[in-house]
């Protein structure tokens, strides 16, 4: 799975997220890629958000539309509220990470597996990783 | 704040000295290339919608990342793409799915998003739409890598009892 999320000069959000699935599914199985709120989801008043992982346990959640209520109801602060996604997917036995930036360019690009192939731009600077140490 | 645009590529057991100096070194290459191309959008003052659809598609066409081309294969070693975008100004969003001929799934997301009443299409109703409005469809060989049918191979030996897949087969 392939994820982009983006703050523009206007200050508005977008997110976008492609993927083939999981090796060895069955023909028909739909992932959280096209489930808006599972595995992508942008508002410009809370987050941007793609996901990549074990995409039953991502809808299960409606993990990227819990992430934006925690930060638009309960007014977490970004961070706060990825860790605690994070969480609560390892709870069910979910593995993955995402990406998500906020209206105001907070940025994060949480996993809770060995690695996740990622990467920033702003401000003319790009920055890529890979593995979970980097 | 400025312009900001994030990417990701994967997430999973992706680990040191698992994979060869060679590889990481084009991963990380095609990585630069996906944020590059999003990133030219943003600095030229253009839409974040226009920046993630063009980091997405440096994905797409790169056979390094499950997505379009290169992407897992299903137990009867067929592709099948899923994809979906979000603009945040108006929450409008597009996805399809179970698609298996069109070359960009996120352009035909986008589409579904600003070409039809729909929000999602799905299978054959997706290609359909896709060729009424001129995508690009292709084969469906034009998708198939040999390290993705190698790792369908290892997991479904595996399911047999008969040897270890990795998690990376596993997740593509």
């Amino acid at each position: 799975t392939v994820g982009a999320v983006a703050l523009d000069s206007a200050g508005h959000l977008a997110a976008a997220t492609s993927t083939g699935g999981r090796a060895n599914q069955w023909p028909g199985r739909v992932g959280d890629t096209p489930v808006l709120g599972a595995g992508t989801y942008a508002d410009d008043r809370t987050i941007a958000y793609s996901g990549t992982g074990h995409g039953e346990t991502f809808m299960r959640l409606v993990l990227g539309h819990r992430l934006a209520c925690l930060v638009e109801l309960a007014g977490m602060p970004l961070p706060q509220a990825s860790a605690q996604v994070l969480d609560e997917l390892a709870a069910l036995g979910g593995t993955g990470g995402f990406i998500a930036l906020d209206a105001r360019g907070e940025a994060v690009m949480p996993h809770n597996t060995p690695g996740m192939y990622r990467g920033i731009a702003r401000g003319g600077r790009r920055a890529v990783a890979i593995f979970g140490d980097e | 704040m400025p312009p900001t645009l994030l990417i990701h590529g994967g997430a999973g057991a992706i680990e040191r000295g698992k994979s060869t100096p060679e590889h990481e070194a084009a991963l990380r290459s095609a990585l630069d290339e996906a944020l590059a191309a999003g990133q030219a959008v943003l600095d030229a003052g253009g839409p974040a919608l226009d920046a993630v659809i063009a980091s997405v598609r440096v994905m797409e066409e790169s056979p390094l990342f499950n997505a379009g081309r290169g992407a897992a294969l299903t137990c009867e070693g067929t592709i099948e793409h899923d994809a979906s975008v979000m603009d945040g100004a108006e929450r409008r969003a597009g996805a399809v799915s179970a698609t298996k001929r069109i070359r960009s799934p996120i352009l035909a997301a986008r589409a579904v998003m600003e070409r039809s009443p729909h929000v999602h299409l799905t299978a054959d109703g997706a290609e359909a739409f896709a060729r009424s409005i001129g995508l690009e469809i292709v084969p469906e060989w034009w998708f198939f890598t040999p390290e993705r049918q190698a790792a369908l191979e290892r997991v479904q030996a595996a399911e047999r009892g008969e040897s270890g897949a990795s998690e990376r087969d596993r997740h593509g």
